[in-house]
């Protein structure tokens, strides 16, 4: 039996509309510790990990784990249905389940909707991403920060640099119109509202593809921060937390490189 | 020029 109850329907909301635009369809890994995904985009440039723990949870209960195959555009319809208030029960049978339960209930408990989703046979590969990787350099900022740099750059090109030095990170762009850059530096005080901090233990410049840095503005209603990992050669990781350690949407996105 | 590059070169299968 599985059974998971979220006391809004906001949290979950969220989280998908980070996922949907990168991802048609994927596993939901359900075990004791929570609900968790990986998929890589078509063109498998991006893969995107999502874990909402089961402290996120107001009930939690996983007898032995099971992998739900959803249509992320389909559960999007369903939970479009929630009113943000409301909350979200998803119920499962671990046997081989072919469809999962939704209730969504309003908060004085008087009306109560119930929808079940078809559950699809996904076979996926699982991607190793290597633990504790040794960043050369990371960098975090206000997510309203980070929609406003890059969905700003991603209007004149695709090709996005990201340069960071010593307590400064340089943002450029080069498209057909012309090109633009942003500098960003560390704030001083550690009372600022809104800080950016940069930690560097070597220099880095990468080049990404801006369309996928515009379309994680999507995870930004789901964290007053953003935390950015480079290191030279490799996947950029993007971070998005959820309050109270409740779980994460990560995005590591394949690199531009100079052949 | 400047080539994109596939999640899947960097991180492999379980």
């Amino acid at each position: 039996m599985f059974e998971a109850k979220l006391t809004e329907s906001t949290t979950i909301k969220r989280v998908l509309d980070a996922i949907k635009d990168l991802i048609q369809q994927a596993n939901f890994d359900c075990s004791a510790d929570g609900l968790s995904l990986q998929a890589m985009d078509t063109p498998h440039v991006c893969l995107t990990t999502m874990t909402l723990r089961s402290q996120a949870f107001e009930v939690y209960r996983c007898d032995r784990p099971l992998s739900m195959g959803i249509n992320l555009s389909s559960i999007s319809k369903i939970l479009k249905c929630a009113a943000s208030k409301d909350s979200v029960k998803i119920v499962a049978d671990d046997e081989g389940a072919d469809c999962a339960e939704f209730i969504f209930e309003n908060e004085s408990a008087d009306r109560i909707a119930h929808f079940e989703l078809k559950l699809m046979d996904i076979d996926s590969e699982h991607l190793s991403i290597p633990e504790d990787s040794d960043y050369q350099a990371i960098i975090s900022m206000p997510s309203a920060e980070y929609r406003r740099i890059f969905s700003d750059l991603s209007i004149i090109g695709d090709t996005i640099t990201i340069e960071i030095n010593k307590n400064t990170a340089c943002f450029s762009v080069e498209g057909d119109i012309g090109n633009g850059s942003l500098n960003l530096a560390q704030t001083d005080s550690a009372d600022e509202k809104n800080p950016v901090t940069i930690n560097v233990k070597e220099p880095v410049k990468m080049t990404f593809p801006g369309k996928y840095l515009n379309t994680f503005t999507k995870a930004v209603p789901i964290s007053e921060f953003v935390t950015l990992c480079l290191t030279d050669g490799n996947p950029l990781a993007i971070e998005f937390s959820l309050p109270d350690e409740a779980g994460f949407v990560r995005y590591f996105l394949a690199p531009k490189i100079d052949q | 020029g400047v080539q994109q590059t596939r999640i899947d070169e960097f991180f492999k299968p379980h």
